[in-house]
């Protein structure tokens, strides 16, 4: 790209290819480009820094209004931290966890995985790092109980936030789908505007299932936020600009490492920069 | 499904019993669509379709089967071609004890997989020992243990000071003083741009003889998964793939961006999080899967 001196067909072919290995999605780029060559054509664009800018423009504009803070409008705030296995749900919720600490909050971090290995451990170590509340039930015991009593105490002694860390499930199985349908009728019981926000964890690294993930998820559980972790790697996280763009769901944080400090707020225009880099 | 989408194409040339390059053209369009929408590689996409587009040209279509059918087969036999043959087991036999080391991006299923393989081997009469070589996740000691202690397999920790090679280097005599044949290491996850925990792992081979590295993978892996795999092996080095969650509904490309980018087998398939959960690879399958 950057030797190119022309606008031309094989600079199109670039940008096409750069999109693609982002994971944008093969479709979504193809009209994206398409979309561009048009562009280029009505507004005589002839400098390949400039079609970089209108690209840049483009993305960023299918980008608008997908940044998100989280407003804590009720006490506790409580939050449902769900996805599929190994995206990084439980280091998430340290690194959140961490931050309202920082903000002065009462944060209580609650072990809603009772069935992986270790699964309680790992996010009391998290909690202990955020100095965070941890409250957490035996193995194997049904998670609603464990959400049940946690938020009876979160609200009784007044909590700020309750970040409830899930098990890693498939979006391919029904039952665990139930699982979570169950636990969020539960904190409804407790608290009858619970969970405030369903928070979607995604591996950047992730190709085009990711947007099975958040449909099935979504139509199960109403999401309302995206995080999208190990942006520290070389995968862009381009299906992020496809699901924006599907399910309108925005995101307010990326992972950017495995310290408690590796959470960075969502910046689309950071974003679209780094997906050209 | 791609065999109707292909035989409308090739309809048109219905009689002629020869696919032309102008309906070969939209043909391609079509599967190249459709492999990378199953998170193929955008390059080896490329290089996958010249191969097919010249094969598929001039090519006179059998009476019996349509010429969309001629055409899935010809791709589905490039990507064959690609995958490799079936299963053939592990190396296991050139150093005693067999040392496995498992490596991977973080997350991907490594200390799971280490539990089945554990299981794996134990069916087959080994006596396997798990490493705890992940000093620096939370509880990744914790998790290990937790899974040896399910299937009573041993699981070697070293001491809190000790580094993952000073384990490693431990753990072999461990095994050598309590008759264990196959020591099984799990590793930290990590980038593999990450240059000192890329190291430590060349580390790790400098204090313990590998029978087998075996790189571990997500299926749901997108378009990295060349850049991924080929740093791995080029500065670690692999020699088996694993590919995890294949339970899921991942196309799983990466699959054969992996195997293309790499030429090292995918023996294993992670099919589940119970530690019963692990199959042997079927590389036919896979094809199937990717082109959905
Ligand atoms: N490099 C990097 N690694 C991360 C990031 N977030 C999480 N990880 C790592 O990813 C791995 C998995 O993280 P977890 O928090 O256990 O993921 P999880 O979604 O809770 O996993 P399950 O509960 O098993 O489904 C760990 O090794 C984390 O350190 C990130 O932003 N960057
Ligand atoms: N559904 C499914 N889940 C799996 C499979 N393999 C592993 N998992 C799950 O994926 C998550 C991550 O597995 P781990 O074994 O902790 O992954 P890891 O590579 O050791 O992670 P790090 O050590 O943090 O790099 C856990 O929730 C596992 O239960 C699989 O084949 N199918
Ligand atoms: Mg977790
Ligand atoms: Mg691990």
């Amino acid at each position: 790209f950057k030797g190119k001196k022309t606008v031309d067909d094989e600079l199109f072919d670039e940008m096409e290819a750069i999109l693609i290995q982002s994971d944008l999605g093969v479709t979504p780029a193809l009209d994206i480009v398409e979309d561009m060559r048009k562009q280029a054509r009505e507004r005589k664009v002839r400098e390949p820094g400039q079609l970089l800018e209108l690209f840049k423009e483009e993305i960023l504009h299918l980008l608008e209004g997908s940044e998100k803070t989280y407003a804590f409008s009720s006490s506790p705030f409580v939050f449902f931290v769900i996805g599929v296995n190994g995206v990084g749900k439980t280091t998430t919720i340290g690194k959140l966890g961490w931050q309202y600490v920082q903000e002065g909050k009462r944060v209580m971090i609650v072990a809603g995985d009772t069935f992986r290995a270790a699964a309680v451990e790992q996010l009391q170590i998290w909690a202990e790092r955020a100095g965070c509340t941890f409250f957490s039930k035996p193995m194997n015991t049904d998670p609603s109980a464990v959400i049940y009593e946690a938020l009876q105490k979160a609200d009784k002694e007044g909590f700020d936030c309750v970040l409830v860390d899930t098990a890693g499930r498939l979006h391919t199985r029904g039952n665990l789908l139930d699982e979570l349908k169950k636990m969020n009728r539960v904190a409804k019981k407790v608290i009858p505007d619970a969970p405030h926000e369903v928070v979607i964890v995604l591996d950047a690294s992730t190709g085009q299932n990711a947007l099975a993930q958040v449909k099935t998820f979504h139509e199960h559980l109403p999401l309302t936020g995206m995080v999208i972790t190990k942006l520290d790697g070389t995968s862009k996280g381009g299906i992020a600009v496809s699901l924006y763009h599907d399910y309108n769901i925005p995101i307010s944080h990326i992972g950017i490492g495995e310290e408690v400090e590796d959470l960075r707020e969502f910046s689309a225009k950071d974003f679209v920069e780094a997906l050209f880099l | 499904r791609l065999t109707e989408r292909f035989d409308d194409i090739f309809q048109k040339i219905k009689g002629q019993g020869i696919i032309n390059e102008k309906n070969v053209d939209e043909a391609i369009r079509e599967i190249r669509i459709a492999l990378l929408e199953a998170d193929v590689n955008y390059k080896i996409v490329k290089e996958l379709l010249a191969k097919v587009k010249e094969k598929a040209l001039g090519r006179k279509v059998v009476k019996s089967v349509s010429p969309g059918q001629a055409f899935v087969k010809i791709i589905h036999d490039e990507m064959v071609n690609i995958m490799g043959e079936g299963f053939s087991g592990l190396e296991l036999e050139k150093n005693k004890p067999a040392t496995i080391m498992l490596v991977g991006l973080q997350g991907s299923g490594k200390t799971t997989h280490a539990g089945k393989l554990a299981v794996y081997l134990k069916k087959k009469y080994h006596r396997p020992l798990l490493v705890a070589g992940d000093i620096y996740r939370p509880a990744a000691i914790e998790q290990l243990k937790t899974l040896g202690k399910s299937i009573d397999v041993p699981v070697y920790a070293g001491d809190t000071d000790m580094s993952p090679p000073e384990i490693c280097r431990e753990a072999l005599k461990y095994a050598e003083q309590n008759s264990l044949d196959t020591v099984i290491i799990d590793t930290a996850g990590r980038l593999q741009i990450d240059e000192p925990l890329m190291e430590e792992l060349n580390e790790i081979k400098k204090e313990v003889t590998l029978n087998e590295i075996l790189f571990v993978a997500d299926a749901m892996t997108g378009q990295e998964a060349v850049n991924i795999a080929s740093t791995f092996h080029n500065k670690v080095g692999m020699d088996v793939v694993c590919l995890t969650k294949l339970d899921g509904d991942a196309r799983g490309g990466a699959a054969l961006s992996i195997k293309y980018v790499t030429g090292k087998p995918i023996k294993f398939a992670g099919t589940g999080e119970k530690l019963s959960d692990l199959e042997e690879f079927h590389p036919e399958r896979m094809v199937s899967r990717i082109l959905g």
